[in-house]
C-alpha cells in the first residue's frame, strides 16, 4: 500500500458517502444518473467475487464489502424509495446504458491477461468501470442546476482514478513484477473521460460560480 | 516463473 493507492481508496470512499449523504440525508437524487449507478453495482459485483476465493488483508475485505454495499442500497434507494425516487431526474437520464455491457463483456473475453472465470469477470468490470461515468456526464450536461454534492460527487470520483494512475506509476517503479496493461489504459480512458468535466469544475471554484457544463 | 497477477486492488 503506498500513499497514492491509500489517498485513491480514501477518495472513492468520500465519494460514496458524499452520495450517499445526498439521497440518505436531504432524501435526493436529483442529478444522480441512475443509469451509472447500475453499472457500478455490476462492476463490483463482478469485480470482487474474489472475496470468496482470496484474502488479501481486512482492508482489502472491508473495502469491498463497503463499495459492494453502498452501489447497490444507492440503486435501491433510487428506484424503491419512495422521496428519492421522485427527486429522480428520469426524463433527463435516457443513456441506453446496457449498450455498454455487452460490448466491455465480449472485449473481456477477447483481451484479458489469463482466461478463467473470475479473471474474464475481473477483467470485464475493468472495462465497464472506464464507461460507467458517462451516463453521469451525459445527465449533468442536461441538468441546468448541478447542486454541490452532485459536482463533489463526481469530483472527488474522478480525484480517485487520477490517485490510481499515481500509484501505478509508483508501483511499476517500486515493485519489479508490476506491469497490468488492462488495468492501466482502462484506468486512463476513464480518467479521460473525467477531463471536460474537470476543467470546467475547477473554473466554476476559481470564480466561485455555481457549476455549469455548455450543452 | 511465479504465478503473479495482482488482484490487491480495489
Amino acid at each position: 500500500m503506498n500513499i497514492f493507492r491509500l489517498a485513491g481508496d480514501m477518495t472513492h470512499l468520500a465519494s460514496v458517502l458524499v452520495l450517499l449523504l445526498k439521497i440518505h440525508t436531504i432524501k435526493s437524487c436529483a442529478g444522480v444518473s441512475l443509469k451509472t449507478q447500475e453499472l457500478y453495482a455490476i462492476v463490483f459485483a463482478t469485480r470482487y467475487l474474489d472475496i470468496f476465493t482470496s484474502f488479501y488483508s481486512i482492508y482489502n475485505t472491508l473495502m469491498k464489502l463497503v463499495f459492494l454495499g453502498s452501489s447497490f442500497s444507492i440503486v435501491l434507494y433510487m428506484k424503491y424509495h419512495k422521496t428519492v425516487h421522485r427527486s429522480y431526474d428520469r426524463e433527463q437520464d435516457t443513456f441506453r446504458h446496457w449498450f455498454l455491457v455487452l460490448p466491455c463483456l465480449l472485449l473481456a473475453l477477447l483481451i484479458h491477461e489469463k482466461f478463467t472465470f473470475l479473471e474474464v469477470l475481473w477483467t470485464f468490470s475493468l472495462y465497464l468501470e472506464a464507461v460507467a461515468i458517462l451516463p453521469q456526464l451525459v445527465l449533468l450536461q442536461r441538468t441546468r442546476n448541478i447542486d454541490n454534492l452532485t459536482g463533489q460527487y463526481v469530483f472527488l470520483l474522478g480525484g480517485y482514478r487520477g490517485l490510481y494512475i499515481l500509484n501505478w506509476i509508483y508501483r511499476y517503479f517500486t515493485e519489479p513484477h508490476f506491469v497490468h496493461w488492462i488495468t492501466w489504459i482502462s484506468g486512463l480512458v476513464q480518467t479521460l473521460l473525467y477531463a471536460d468535466f474537470f476543467f470546467y469544475y475547477s473554473q466554476s471554484w476559481k470564480n466561485n460560480k455555481k457549476l455549469q457544463l455548455p450543452a | 516463473e511465479e504465478d503473479y497477477f495482482d488482484h490487491d486492488e480495489l
